[in-house]
């Protein structure tokens, strides 16, 4: 996957990292001292559209066998997330406890087109 | 944005051009709204008396939640759950309130807020308890301590209150011993309580006389040292209200 850089057009990952300090959580957040709130911008021009290995499903070879076949479709392809990992967090939930758990599919490892 | 060829602030969402700081400001509301949504919170937890750090420690050092590095910060342990339903490990700590009734040892108090909507299934539950070591001279028989573990009911009354288990604990050496109340946290959560009440008493024998009971081993009550605040470790998966569920329907 693409790391976006300051001018964006292709379909690419942007990081971005906010630190839990920089927003005042991190008197209720033990641990992670942040979180990589990355996303997915940029275009899905037709070439890139469905391309396998980028964003392989049934529905992108769907897609580029109508596109082999010149069957112009009005279908638009989109920049998602193709990989997540979760977010492993221990938090106070109140005064006395403290909670750890994973939650998943927080953070966007790559993106790709639809 | 492909048809005026120009590109716009966001292909897919149409958001007009912003500039850096606003939009910055924008992208970490949303992120704190997904991570409160992610961790079922409707607002951010209101912490004014946090934990003394060393029973937070030693607290993480029981969830194997990681370690303590040298400036104080905390390196979590990435562990996966294979399960794709979010699991919760959660450590709660006893607030204590001395009994008035003499000789009894102070009642342990923790407080549990549920989410609406959810019925918690608890997979494990214990309660840890700090026991010192007997300072009795060493001749003896291996001083022991016997400890009960009582569900308190309402009121400042002995009476009333259920014994949920008794363990005999071989105190040569200080230590922290656990009590399982997988079944007992279960059913408290299922009448949807908030505050669960455990009574502890704890006599060392077989050191003073016949069944003497010479000094009280367990570290309880606020003589004790903050490291060694008693606490629960709870292992809890969210379910889906099976009333909730018909309501949706």
């Amino acid at each position: 996957s693409l790391q976006c850089g300051d001018d964006v057009t292709v379909c690419c990952k942007k990081d971005f990292y906010v630190k839990f300090k920089d927003i005042q959580w991190q008197d209720w957040i033990i641990a992670p001292e942040g979180y990589h709130m990355n996303y997915c911008m940029g275009q899905c021009p037709q070439a890139l559209a469905g391309s396998p290995g980028i964003a392989s499903s049934f529905h992108a070879t769907v897609f580029s066998q109508l596109k082999a076949n010149g069957i112009n479709t009005a279908v638009s392809s989109c920049c998602v997330p193709i990989q997540r990992r979760p977010l492993s967090m221990v938090y106070f939930n109140s005064q006395h406890s403290i909670v750890k758990t994973d939650v998943p599919d927080m953070i966007v490892e790559s993106c790709g087109c639809t | 944005a492909t048809t005026t060829g120009t590109t716009s602030g966001c292909a897919s969402c149409g958001i007009p051009p912003m500039e850096k700081d606003s939009e910055q400001r924008l992208l970490v509301e949303i992120a704190k709204q997904q991570i409160l949504n992610k961790l079922h919170l409707k607002e951010r937890p209101n912490i004014t008396s946090t934990v003394p750090s060393a029973a937070l420690i030693t607290a993480l050092r029981k969830l194997h939640a990681g370690r303590v590095r040298p400036d104080g910060t905390i390196e979590l342990e990435m562990k996966i759950n294979d399960t794709k339903d979010q699991g919760y490990e959660i450590v709660s700590f006893a607030e204590m309130d001395e009994m008035d009734t003499t000789g009894a040892q102070p009642r342990l108090t923790f407080q549990f807020l549920q989410e609406q909507g959810h019925s918690i299934q608890v997979l494990q539950s214990a309660l840890w308890l700090y026991v010192r070591s007997s300072d009795a001279p060493n001749s003896g028989p291996r001083p022991t301590v016997t400890a009960h573990i009582y569900l308190s009911g309402p009121g400042e009354s002995c009476s009333n209150r259920t014994l949920l288990l008794e363990k005999i604990l071989d105190v040569q050496k200080s230590n922290w011993y656990t009590f399982p109340i997988t079944r007992t946290l279960q059913a408290f959560m299922d009448g949807g309580q908030r505050l669960l009440q455990l009574e502890v008493t704890c006599a060392e024998t077989g050191v003073a006389g016949e069944n003497g009971v010479s000094q009280n081993l367990c570290e309880l009550g606020k003589t004790m040292d903050m490291a060694h605040q008693p606490f629960m470790v709870v292992q809890v998966r969210l379910r889906e209200d099976p009333k909730h569920i018909l309501q949706k329907r």
